[in-house]
């Protein structure tokens, strides 16, 4: 619900203002990449509806969020790929996809896609942060969208801490992933938490 | 067990 959450956050923000200036687009893309690995077995596995509904809205509203950003004014006259130009072609996909195809559980495609997956989540936040850390000054709406963009993993440590104990569940991938995942927002978090604290603006350092 | 048996999470 946090990650859905922080999607309509943005939405929300780029309708509202018009302006993507502080969001970036290269995140976005790298969530797409994660969802299309992941979710491919949508084509041969039903869990649930819940299940179905939530992979198809993630898929759909981070492809609508990219068309927004890069393709449809007045949002994308705002965009500055100057700005937003972290290589995760390089740093982030080769390295996923590697490690992918290393610890995967069987070499399957859609272990191996499932595995890379869990990988490169964990650091797709990167882009965005290495942007806003350039432009310091972070918007209220943004820095909500980028607190429960971090959050939902922290909540996923929860749950499996439960589902361990409750129905024996492990996942170690997926585990490191979210400990990775959590760990590259803690401080971001710190700063956020400190001018809710205070209510102030968000400044980074 | 290392892995988890199938993927049912986001």
């Amino acid at each position: 619900m946090l990650h859905l959450m922080s999607i309509l956050l943005l939405l929300w923000k780029l309708k509202k203002s018009k302006s993507c200036v502080g969001i970036s687009c290269r995140m976005q893309e790298c969530y797409a990449i994660v969802f299309c690995l992941r979710y491919l077995d949508l084509f041969y596995q039903f869990i649930s509806v819940y299940n179905t509904a939530m992979k198809v809205v993630f898929i759909s509203s981070t492809f609508y969020l990219i068309f927004l950003m890069r393709f449809q004014p007045p949002v994308s006259a705002t965009y500055d790929r100057t700005a937003d130009s972290f290589p995760y072609e390089q740093y982030l996909l080769g390295p996923a996809a590697v490690l992918g195809f290393i610890s995967a559980e069987e070499w399957s495609i859609p272990e191996i896609f499932w595995t890379a997956s869990i990988w490169l989540e964990s650091v797709s936040i990167l882009p965005q942060l290495i942007l806003l850390q350039q432009l310091r000054e972070v918007e209220n709406l943004t820095a909500e969208f980028v607190a429960t963009m971090g959050a939902y993993r922290f909540f996923y440590i929860l749950n499996w801490i439960y589902r361990y104990f409750a129905e024996g569940y492990v996942n170690w991938i997926g585990w490191l992933g979210g400990i990775v995942q959590t760990g590259l927002y803690v401080d971001f978090f710190y700063y956020y938490a400190m001018s809710k604290w205070y209510g102030q603006k968000l400044v980074l350092p | 067990e290392f892995y988890s048996d199938d993927h049912d999470e986001l």
